[in-house]
């Protein structure tokens, strides 16, 4: 039963794929690179 | 010897009472103990008011020049800047609340009143000041404590400060610098006029063997919350207006410094220092939320390597 | 005038030995309880109106009971008998179920079933006719239109324990945890519905449900213009909003299969749910799919992922530590 409890951990990897995601995760890069710069 | 601080001593209560040392020396009150109960309390309540400015009461008692704050509870009133002494409300609840409590066998006092100052950091305003004045007078030993639940949340730690007023017409002796805070640019008219009537005392805090055995397993779950939190997420109002906040600070600087550049000749060097003090101040606040805002971002990296690069 | 009050009442009081209870209703209503040559007290006028409203709530009558309970609501305020304004809430509760206003429905029953007292002047209160009106409470609020709304009354119902010993009970809990209901269950859920007389808890409400021979719930089985009684479509629509959490997008041909209805029919109440902004998605009529989208960020949505993962990491760790691995 561990064994399936892993495997069933493992498939849920990644964790969240989606092109919204890439998008959402992009821009808060982005915002955060933008606001370190203009610290600068 | 951990439990011994819960231990309430009714009779050296009443004999402090009785000898009102605080009353020779306006700065005899220097340190505050906090228990992880009453912290808690504190914060959770502070957290779930928002952006509205909540407030409540602390019970405890007195160890020589220490608060020893065992609990809090919450006032039905919601304190605002802008509304004198809110606790007046509550007065009746505050009343029938120890009232209740000495009947259920909880002898602590009320020590003092705490409320929140949600992302305005933690000192106390005008209104703030004349309200503690008031409740040195009546009801000593009486502290107050303010808790910034905004920044608690984006500084991972908890934002809380712990004061007692001075006698009116009291002239302080000049302060140890206290830790720098950012105060936004619409409260610093309140925070200069009034943070020489005050002083700060040391928090320290201190949990039960219950409270250690409690703590021990929620942090076995703390390391979920950790990995599963984006600062960057949760704190996008309070970054907004702080980076507002820096914006306007900026441009009232620049157009101070336009000024003196048309008589640059004639500033006197002290103003000059005091302009460079006042930018170095401005450039403090951004480095502090650039170096926040990289954090969270270290964490969204780590968080996408950790989670999203491994494929099937 | 004393005089044709006098033989209304009486007249009144026979047609109700009779059950004829709309008969009694139009007798009382006869009686000018406004202008008149003498002035009647409050309370009076608030017992006329009280029981004529409950006399036509006996025969489903709402619209004219809805006139009476509305004069009622100017008088109840500042009356001091608290049976009269018990009376009063059971009627507008009763109305606003029989005009499928569930969701205010609900509160009221709700409302109802919170009394603390178990005696009133002279009338006994007891444990069953608050669970059946808690469980009344249940019932409108599984019926009200899914939406945020009801979700927050399903937490209130579901947080509260003596809902758990309630037999619908299971029902709430998967309306509540929004999980899909399978046919079995909605049709268990159906005989609760079953016309169960309200005369069962006359034991109880004695001044209040004692004559109300219609059930409570009688209006749920009513059939609606689309052909389907209000509990089908509440179920559907429940079992809709559970599908938009759990597929991200899905045929209607298995949409139809998963709720129990034609495709088209799906179709048709998807559209309907998604105009009136109870549910987010968007139909792609050509391929026949139809696509939900969850409002919660995609980052946010990431974190929960997070949680559940280190949830279940957490789980085979204690399972090891337990197996001594």
């Amino acid at each position: 039963s561990l064994l399936r409890q892993v495997s069933s951990l493992l498939r849920r990897l990644p964790a969240i794929e989606s092109v919204k995601f890439q998008d959402d995760f992009l821009m808060e890069y982005n915002d955060t690179l933008l606001i370190t710069y203009l610290a600068m | 010897d951990l439990d011994s601080i819960y231990v309430y001593d009714e009779a050296a209560q009443s004999q402090v009472q009785q000898d009102r040392p605080w009353s020779q020396d306006p700065n005899y009150f220097k340190r505050v103990k906090v228990s992880a109960l009453a912290l808690l309390k504190m914060v959770v309540h502070a957290r779930s008011g928002g952006t509205i400015e909540v407030m409540g009461l602390m019970q405890g008692k007195i160890d020589g020049d220490a608060f020893i704050v065992m609990d809090a509870f919450a006032l039905p009133v919601e304190g605002t800047e802008t509304r004198v002494n809110a606790q007046a409300d509550a007065y009746e609840y505050m009343v029938e609340y120890s009232q209740t409590n000495k009947q259920a066998g909880r002898l602590e006092n009320v020590v003092g009143w705490y409320h929140s100052h949600p992302g305005y950091g933690c000192w106390l305003s005008g209104i703030d000041v004349s309200t503690q004045m008031l409740n040195q007078q009546y009801q000593e030993p009486f502290l107050a404590i303010v808790i910034d639940p905004t920044r608690t949340v984006s500084a991972g730690k908890v934002e809380i400060g712990a004061f007692r007023t001075y006698p009116e017409g009291h002239i302080p002796p000049d302060e140890p610098v206290s830790e720098y805070q950012t105060i936004p640019l619409n409260k610093i008219e309140d925070f200069g006029v009034h943070c020489k009537q005050y002083y700060a005392l040391d928090v320290t805090y201190f949990k039960s063997s219950l409270d250690c055995h409690l703590l021990d397993l929620l942090w076995n779950k703390y390391w979920v919350n950790t990995l599963s939190s984006s600062p960057l997420l949760a704190n996008r109002d309070y970054v907004a207006g702080q980076i507002s906040d820096l914006a306007e600070k900026l441009e009232q600087a620049e157009n101070q410094l336009s000024h003196s550049r048309m008589g640059s000749f004639l500033v006197a060097p002290q103003r000059k220092k005091e302009e460079e003090s006042q930018v170095a101040k401005i450039t403090r606040d951004s480095l502090k939320i650039t170096i926040e805002q990289v954090h969270g971002l270290m964490s969204q990296v780590i968080k996408d390597i950790l989670f999203n690069s491994v494929h099937q | 005038e004393e005089q044709v009050l006098v033989i209304r009442e009486k007249l009144a009081e026979l047609y109700e030995s009779e059950q004829q209870w709309s008969k009694a209703a139009q007798m009382l209503s006869g009686i000018d309880l406004d202008a008149g040559i003498r002035m009647l007290d409050e309370t009076y006028k608030l017992s006329k109106c009280v029981q004529i409203a409950r006399l036509y709530l006996e025969d489903d009558d709402a619209v004219n009971a809805e006139v009476f309970i509305n004069k009622a609501s100017f008088l109840v305020s500042n009356s001091p008998h608290e049976v009269l304004s018990l009376q009063y809430k059971v009627c507008y509760a009763r109305i606003l179920d029989l005009k499928r206003k569930f969701l205010e429905a609900a509160l009221r029953y709700y409302d109802i079933s919170q009394i603390e007292k178990r005696q009133i002047e002279d009338e006994l209160i007891d444990e069953e006719a608050l669970e059946q009106a808690l469980s009344a409470a249940v019932t409108c609020t599984i019926l009200a239109a899914a939406g945020p709304q009801r979700s927050r009354v399903l937490a209130t119902l579901y947080k509260d324990e003596r809902c758990s010993k309630l037999k619908i009970y299971p029902i709430l809990q998967k309306v509540y945890l929004e999980r899909i209901l399978r046919k079995p269950e909605i049709d268990a859920f159906s005989e609760e519905l079953k016309p169960h007389q309200v005369t069962n808890i006359v034991l109880t409400f004695q001044i209040l449900f004692s004559r109300m021979k219609s059930n409570f719930i009688l209006q749920q089985k009513a059939l609606l213009p689309d052909n389907f009684t209000v509990l089908d479509r509440a179920m559907i629509e429940h079992n809709l909003l559970s599908a938009s959490k759990l597929y991200t997008n899905i045929s209607f041909e298995e949409l139809g299969t998963l709720l129990g209805i034609a495709p088209q029919k799906a179709e048709k109440i998807a559209s309907r749910m998604i105009c009136e902004d109870r549910m987010r998605g968007s139909i792609d009529q050509v391929e026949a799919v139809i696509h939900f989208e969850d409002v919660t960020e995609e980052l946010q949505q990431w974190d929960h992922q997070i949680v559940s993962l280190c949830q279940a990491l957490n789980d085979v760790l204690d399972g090891m530590a337990k197996k001594g691995l």
